[in-house]
């Protein structure tokens, strides 16, 4: 009597895509210009390469209002035997690893391409050269979206006379310039605040300027590195998979092979602690000794906290920089904060505090979020930021009376930012996550009290 | 020099569990619980059985914080061939239809089971009857993650002395009881006042009393129907899709028999002013013909609006009984609204005020939300609801001044409500749905504004 059956990835992002900000036609041009503008940025500054990104949005079709997106990029390209993939698969990637990415997913792209297919009926066209190879590579494809497998619609090589790398995606959908346009805008020129070492070309679809951002610094920070789990977030799920998948053939090598902040020493002074033969066989272990590493693994306090060359923060200086060119204030001060953990991943916070000069006074303090390098400009009431600047964060104790010409800049940086969302634009109430935010705004707001409190007297001294 | 790979839909969701609401154990047990429950009743009521509802949660290991959570149902139960699938796969289950139910994605029982695993690495025990069967199956069952697959670890089959039918769900998940338990109250009691036609009896893991609801209506409302697609809600992928599985041989019987609100004159009549051949073959449609065809059926004005025997609103006296009986409030009116439709799916709001009386004064309004019969406990601040009662609403001008003893209560159903998110806690902006909150809203605001003018003229008199 209840008709059963079983959706492909593709099928159920298709039917349930406004769950990744392809909701109406003004969301999803905004969400596919940054689907596409995030992955070129992931091919560069993965790999060492200052980014030169250019973004097209083409008014094709004023009737239809259908929008050719167009990003293009000079990062590491794709291997042509993974293009297909890449682009015409839900869930696939290369993204799936514990570094800083802006992707994690394996959907971002995919999403774009299936609402491109759903509301005009085009394909994709991907042109891509891998770093290193003479020839470059077409390809138009589709998603089958009940087989979630790509269908090529055609792919052509070209050999190349001059060295080149990069990639660049077309997509045609259904679109809102008027609507979206103030968010492209702005998302572009935040994503310019935190990739200072990026050159981006914008080339909106009315008659309007070009909008041109050149990079301010020659130096690319060092990409982040790919690291192993930490033992403080693993479950037992996670355990299974590793014990199946290494080749150690004793308990204490399995773990220092396997987890981040393990050493031989370390592992067999734990083992030997929580009961366990340092030298048997993975293989050998049971249910219940899996479920007691488990808890040994989750609890045991003489790891080393998590390694942090998996993360790339926009830093101080680059914060400062970024929120003095764009707002024009009269104080601005930053923080990057240490280090610190949530079930294993790495996170580091950053903020900075811009108030005064040109900024507007408004009711509420206006708050700029970002997360890995990526612009956060929607749900901002769902996002555990504002839930800090708003509620608990006391401004007046810090000489902050609204209205107020008041900007907060908060960044979180991690192996895995804890999204609410597949459409990424909120992040989650991890505890811990909200004790460093909390902690990085009052270190900051410390100092624009000391600066409020320094003018204000200037001000009375002069009245006297 | 980067990785591929592909994920299954399982691993996804395992690793992004914090975005189907199960980010900490406090969430997660609260999480379980409604997904269970919320199986329980679309097993009843979609098919007229009144509900009688048995919750359990069990402190199982106090030390590691496990939790046993059972729901049992007296509903339509599964077919056994189906049970691995349903509580063993990802993104399989018998709700992909155009009805109004509780479940949408075929996701949430294998949520709660995937939890399970993770943190205990116990298996679900599914035990049903389907009506008219004469056997109790037994099973226990686990997710392979990286292959989607069910891992039957036990089953059995009993035969029954007497005739019944029925599911009874167990999961073991890692909770914390002592920070959910105000939501898991609340979520329960609020359901009990969506479904009077339910008995409920939840049984508290601490030595708490047993809560019991019983029916309060013996009548139970008709179950939503299937529907097929109306036109307006059409897409090139959706078109494609209908033509392949279709076996009409002319194009005005594919309309008609595809689509709701089409009939064959009205299929020829429309096929004839956009220039189609009502006689031709489906199959005969070029890629060109399907667009044009989309467009023409998104945009005929001459179509029936969507049929509304696929919803089952709550009713406005049961609306008023439910505000009434919880909140002991001076004034209660409640309006449900003619239905509507967005993207082709039809929709009702429904809106209650309660003032007064025993309800506290608050600075704000307090919102009780549902969607499909369903309480929405969490992201109050993102739910477009909120944003209408905050922002939108003049309540002011309704002769209401906060601090005030303010309850509204909000109820979306629909064959797809546009949840933010797998979680299904927060209703997207939605522009036809946002128009209708804002109109019942107000309508019912109004006669709010004539009961307490009237109030305080009584007052004035009575000072003289
Ligand atoms: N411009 C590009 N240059 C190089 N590789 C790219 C580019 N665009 C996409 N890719 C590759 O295609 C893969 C899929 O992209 P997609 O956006 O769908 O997923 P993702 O970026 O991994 O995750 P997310 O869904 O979070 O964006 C990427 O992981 C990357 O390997
Ligand atoms: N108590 C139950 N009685 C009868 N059928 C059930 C019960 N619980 C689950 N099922 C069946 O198992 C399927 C899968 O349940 P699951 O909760 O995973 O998905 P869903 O309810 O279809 O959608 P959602 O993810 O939105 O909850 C259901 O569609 C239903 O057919
Ligand atoms: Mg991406
Ligand atoms: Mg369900």
């Amino acid at each position: 009597r209840e008709a059963f059956r079983s959706l492909s990835a593709a099928e159920f992002f298709y039917r349930n895509r406004e769950i990744a900000g392809f909701s109406n036609p003004s969301r999803a041009l905004y969400q596919t210009v940054r689907e596409l503008v995030e992955n070129a940025l992931d091919a560069c500054d993965s790999h060492e390469i200052l980014p030169s990104l250019y973004i097209g949005i083409k008014l094709v079709d004023p009737i239809k209002s259908f929008y050719k997106v167009t990003v293009s990029d000079n990062g590491i390209g794709v291997p042509p035997y993974y293009v297909p993939y890449a682009f015409g698969q839900v869930l696939f990637g290369s993204k799936y690893k514990l570094r800083q990415t802006r992707g994690m997913f394996g959907l971002g792209a995919k999403m774009a391409i299936l609402y491109g297919q759903l509301t005009t009926g085009k394909p994709v066209e991907v042109e891509t050269t891998p770093l290193g190879s003479r020839y470059k590579y077409y390809f138009k494809i589709m998603v089958d979206i009940k087989r979630n497998e790509p269908i090529i619609i055609e792919q052509r090589v070209r050999k190349l006379k001059k060295k080149t790398h990069g990639t660049t995606v077309s997509v045609t959908i259904e679109g809102d310039w008027s609507r979206a346009k103030n968010k492209v805008y702005e998302y572009i020129k935040r994503t310019a605040i935190a990739t200072p070492y990026a050159n981006i070309t914008f080339v909106p679809p009315d008659n309007s300027e070009v909008i041109v951002y050149k990079r301010v610094i020659d130096k690319i920070p060092p990409p982040p590195k790919e690291v192993k789990p930490h033992p403080h977030g693993v479950d037992i799920e996670m355990l299974k998979m590793l014990i199946s998948s290494s080749e150690a053939s004793t308990l204490k090598e399995f773990l220092a092979e396997s987890f981040q902040s393990i050493g031989l020493i370390t592992a067999e002074r734990f083992l030997r602690d929580i009961g366990f033969d340092p030298n048997m066989s993975p293989e050998k272990l049971t249910t219940e000794g899996i479920k007691a590493l488990v808890s040994g693994l989750k609890e045991y306090k003489d790891f080393k906290p998590p390694r942090t060359d998996a993360l790339s923060p926009l830093g101080e200086e680059l914060i400062v920089a970024g929120l003095r060119s764009v707002l024009e204030p009269e104080f601005v001060a930053a923080t990057t904060r240490r280090p610190s953990a949530y079930s294993g991943h790495p996170f580091i916070i950053e903020v900075g505090i811009a108030y005064g000069g040109k900024i507007p006074s408004k009711d509420e303090p206006q708050l700029y979020r970002f997360a890995n390098k990526i612009p956060l400009l929607y749900d901002e009431k769902a996002d555990v930021s504002w839930k800090i600047v708003s509620n608990v964060i006391d401004w007046k104790a810090y000489g902050v009376e609204f209205p107020a010409p008041l900007v907060v800049l908060a960044h979180i940086c991690s192996t895995k930012v804890p999204y609410k969302g597949v459409g990424k634009e909120s992040i989650a109430e991890v505890p811990e996550i909200e004790k460093e935010i909390k902690n990085a705004i009052r270190e900051v707001a410390r100092k624009l009290r000391t600066y409020i409190l320094k003018k204000r007297r200037e001000e009375e001294l002069r009245k006297k």
